[in-house]
């Protein structure tokens, strides 16, 4: 397995997550 | 590199394995006729000094036992419950001088929390949540997370409590779809939370807003997961499960444990590292702990198991004693102890 295997990351992914999940 | 390929370490034979990285450094009998069901371990203020102390529970019985000496313990606290049976101990993180217990019989029914009076002549207990729960877990800050099962829906709710047990407050969490098994906190992330469910996907939750952020599939090859330890490291969410449902199959068996990496963004996951058996080992997990990089798991065949999880592989093995099979195992959260029971109420520490 790859990193590609696991899509575009992110190290701000808690934050992007927080402001896209409905409220 | 973790990532390039899944490994199967190399695999020590069986009878190389031993007991012999764990050293018996005290056992205890718990008096109680009633079966035992967990211990574990805390820190508890004795004359102004903290210490850290084991807790034993059985169905009907929790105590507390303070160290006397090398080798050597002393009961000091004994709550009883006479209606409804002890299942598990619920370990909090920074908590001292209190004991979370829940209580049910196939179900958990109630969770209390098990102190002493402020003169520390007597116990008490405080309720801090009851209903049909499926699932809790002690969190850092005082906290407490547990999902429960109303008619209709599902609850998820997070109690703060304060140093005498009262409730300081109450957060629910938006509830997924599925039924939650297991909770899991992120290692250095206080606001965030994981859960596994049991069409076995992982849910994250922010524990701030109460968001339910994600539902990552880890997989058909397992059902119903348990999560034992998760951390965020380069953008990717690794964790350790483990499998009570595997079956026993082909010549390794299933894993014990299994680390696989998320990406929380495309909820993608691969397998990192599985965890088997030591060759000729036969047995699957009943259940487990993992504490930093070593896993611990009590086996169907009766023995315990342990690994190192950065070496990929098991590094003990600790058959029944005297005929009786292990029950349960538990890292204790105060120093390097590893505490194995027996139904009987044998507990040994090493």
């Amino acid at each position: 397995c790859s990193q590609a295997d696991l899509g575009p990351i992110s190290i701000n992914w808690f934050e992007e997550l927080s402001s896209e999940a409905p409220p | 590199d973790s990532l390039k390929q899944t490994e199967r370490a190399d695999v020590p034979a069986g009878d190389n394995l031993n007991p012999g990285n764990l050293q018996l450094v005290s056992k205890l009998k718990n008096p109680s006729g009633s079966c035992s069901v967990d211990v574990g371990a805390v820190w508890w203020e004795i004359a102004g000094v903290k210490q850290p102390c084991i807790v034993t529970a059985c169905e009907y019985a929790v105590s507390l036992w303070k160290p006397l000496g090398p080798g050597q313990w002393r009961e000091m606290y004994s709550w009883l419950f006479t209606e409804v049976p002890v299942l598990q101990i619920v370990s909090m993180p920074d908590v001292y001088n209190l004991v979370c217990v829940a209580l049910g019989n196939l179900e958990i029914r109630e969770i209390r929390a098990l102190l002493c009076s402020s003169d520390g002549e007597s116990e008490k207990q405080v309720l801090l949540s009851s209903g049909n729960i499926h699932a809790v877990l002690g969190l850092t800050e005082r906290r407490l997370v547990s999902s429960s099962r109303t008619l209709c829906d599902q609850q998820v709710e997070i109690i703060t409590f304060a140093e005498d047990g009262g409730s300081q407050g109450k957060q629910f969490l938006m509830p997924p779809e599925e039924t939650v098994l297991t909770f899991a906190e992120i290692e250095g992330m206080q606001e965030a939370l994981l859960g596994t469910t049991i069409m076995n996907n992982v849910v994250m939750w922010n524990l701030n807003t109460g968001q339910l952020l994600r539902k990552m599939h880890v997989g058909d090859s397992y059902q119903a997961s348990i999560c034992h330890k998760a951390y965020s490291e380069m953008g990717l969410l690794f964790v350790v499960l483990s499998h009570p449902c595997a079956k026993e199959r082909g010549p390794s068996g299933s894993p014990v444990f299994q680390l696989i990496a998320v990406n929380p963004k495309t909820a993608l996951s691969v397998d990192v590292m599985l965890y088997y058996l030591p060759q000729g080992q036969a047995g699957r997990f009943l259940e487990g702990d993992v504490k930093d990089n070593f896993a611990a798991a009590v086996l169907t065949s009766g023995a315990i198991a342990i690994w190192d999880l950065l070496l990929g592989h098991c590094t003990a093995l600790l058959p029944p004693i005297s005929d009786q099979n292990w029950s349960f195992v538990k890292w204790s959260g105060t120093d390097s102890h590893l505490l194995a029971g027996q139904k009987d109420g044998n507990i040994f520490v090493y």
